[in-house]
């Protein structure tokens, strides 16, 4: 009996975190920057599913806003895929002033996603 | 593509306005370039990620080099040397953690061993406001092996209480050759302006936004 392939068909890709890679370069940061040469912020994208599984995270806020959308009002968008635990990063950098500067700043990569 | 209305505001982040100032000044030696370097590869991976076990005991470490300095007197087993360093802190944003002089390689490469006085002269940036008290802040020896710090936290907290984050201060270097092997016939190797000791502050962001230490603060056994 004829039937559609696997695959063939457009499936809904739920939200995950989706690999990053940007050089130093490409952000015109080069006469600052001394080290790293690349960064890896990583992104998020993805549908949010109606019934929210447990390891997205999700706060009780998006359960709502989901029953909403689809029980309540359909202007009401779904919850939206984002990122949910970041990691820090070391900079080496040189300051106007002469000086070189060290400096860790946090939230700079996405390790997961969540629906919010 | 984008709006310079929009861009113009996104710039105003502290973020990318400490990441994208003035193009800086290309007055990096190799030595202290070098030095930071192993210190960034020491704390973290070379795609940026700190290192669990780092032992920075600060988020930020800033590298000064001398903004002035006297010539190097270099007789007989005698090096002198003074040099002037700025001070700029925010003290409404940093909290000063450590402060180190890194001793000149001009040692280091010598191939003997050193006893050294470091002496501190502070000079506020008022008018009329030159305080000059001359105060050792620092007496070690010197191994010519690898780098080595001189710890002078306690003169710089002190300091910059009083003259509430902005200062200038010479350090006056007084160093004896030890008698290694007999002689001080040694030439002395690198006087280069590129071999003056330079200025660590090792200091955390309050800013949101920044990475918070969990790690103690290190301190190298003397």
């Amino acid at each position: 009996q004829a039937g559609d392939a696997p695959g063939s068909r457009m499936e809904p890709k739920f939200c995950s975190l989706h690999p990053l890679q940007v050089t130093i370069k490409s952000l015109g940061w080069t006469n600052w920057v001394i080290a790293p040469d690349r960064l890896y912020p990583n992104y998020c994208q993805g549908l949010c599913p109606r019934i929210l599984r447990k390891g997205l995270n999700s706060p009780n806020h998006a359960i709502i806003q989901n029953l909403v959308n689809e029980l309540v009002n359909q202007r009401v968008p779904r919850p939206c895929c984002v990122p949910y635990q970041y990691s820090p990063i070391s900079i080496l950098l040189k300051e106007d002033n002469g000086t070189i500067l060290y400096k860790e700043w946090k939230d700079m990569n996405a390790q997961s996603c969540t629906c919010r | 593509r984008v709006n310079p209305q929009s861009l113009a505001a996104a710039f105003e982040l502290p973020f990318l306005q400490e990441m994208t100032g003035k193009t800086p000044k290309s007055s990096f030696t190799g030595q202290s370039l070098q030095y930071m370097r192993d210190l960034y590869y020491r704390s973290a991976s070379p795609e940026g990620l700190p290192w669990e076990n780092r032992t920075l005991g600060a988020t930020s470490v800033r590298l000064v080099p001398a903004s002035a300095w006297t010539g190097i007197s270099t007789r007989g087993p005698w090096y002198v040397q003074s040099l002037e360093y700025p001070m700029a802190m925010d003290w409404e944003r940093q909290i000063l953690v450590r402060t180190a002089v890194v001793y000149p390689s001009v040692l280091r490469r010598s191939g003997t061993q050193f006893l050294c006085q470091v002496k501190a002269e502070t000079r506020e940036n008022k008018p009329n406001a030159v305080e000059r008290a001359f105060q050792v802040v620092s007496t070690q020896s010197y191994k010519p092996t690898a780098w080595q710090e001189s710890d002078i936290t306690a003169y710089i907290r002190q300091r910059l209480r009083k003259a509430r984050g902005w200062f200038s201060f010479w350090l006056h270097w007084e160093c004896r050759r030890q008698r290694a092997r007999g002689s001080f016939r040694t030439r002395w190797r690198g006087k280069a302006n590129s071999d003056t000791p330079f200025l660590l502050l090792y200091f955390n962001d309050t800013q949101q936004g920044y990475q918070e230490v969990g790690t103690p603060l290190h301190r190298r056994v003397r």
